[in-house]
């Protein structure tokens, strides 16, 4: 494992953290997607079916565990909680789920590296992240007065993202025969989903001013 | 063999 791998996953770790403790800290789950939360879950549960087939590595395991364990959470937050549930910008977070899945499912039954059940929900979860933070997304742009710490959840999720890349070409250089065109188009798709929101979060913390996306 | 390799990734 190199040092971009291994600094993207502590982000992805980060980001995750970032938005459990605001939600339980602050009692509130303003301006979070439950969408963007749910698809997630899908992506987990899809990708990390190996998790009983596969063992690859004790690291591998642990954090497999923990991106299920933490976004089933903060599901089970934002739907049950008696107090956060309430807190749920539900009339604003109005992303079609099947606009993001039904496209992905059919571009993983026809692009894939072998027809297998396993390997066609691995293809789909690989698909469907790059576009899963799109209802969080269209959120923020909807918030009037977005909180800081959602502001950092996107911008840490992103720079998982961008660090991702980095260790491509890092592997591509070192590792002979290290390709891999699915993940690696569907991973610069969704950096470039998140060139947006970096560009208005660094302008507004340049300007120490408050995180606002114009509509 | 790329199925493979992308799978140590999370």
């Amino acid at each position: 494992m190199n040092i971009f791998r291994l600094a993207g996953d502590m982000t992805h770790l980060l980001s995750i953290l970032v938005l459990l403790l605001k939600i339980n800290a602050t009692r509130s789950c303003r301006g979070v997607s439950l969408k963007t939360q749910e698809l997630y879950a899908l992506v987990f549960v899809c990708r990390y079916l190996d998790l009983f087939t596969n063992f690859i590595s004790m690291y591998n395991t642990i954090m497999k565990i923990i991106f299920l364990a933490s976004t089933f959470t903060i599901i089970y937050w934002m739907r049950f909680h008696k107090v956060i549930r309430v807190t749920y910008d539900r009339e604003q977070d109005t992303f079609r789920y099947q606009f993001l899945v039904l496209p992905c499912l059919v571009l993983a039954l026809l692009l894939n590296s072998e027809f297998t059940v396993m390997e066609v929900l691995w293809t789909f979860s690989i698909y469907l992240e790059a576009v899963a933070i799109l209802p969080q997304l269209v959120l923020l742009q909807r918030t009037n007065n977005i909180d800081n710490l959602t502001g950092n959840y996107v911008f840490l999720l992103g720079s998982y993202r961008a660090l991702y890349i980095l260790n491509w070409i890092y592997r591509f250089l070192t590792e002979p025969n290290y390709r891999q065109y699915l993940v690696w188009i569907s991973g610069i798709v969704q950096t470039i989903i998140y060139i947006d929101f970096f560009y208005y979060y660094i302008k507004s913390w340049k300007n120490n001013e408050k995180l606002s996306l114009p509509a | 063999v790329q199925a493979l390799i992308a799978k140590d990734e999370l």
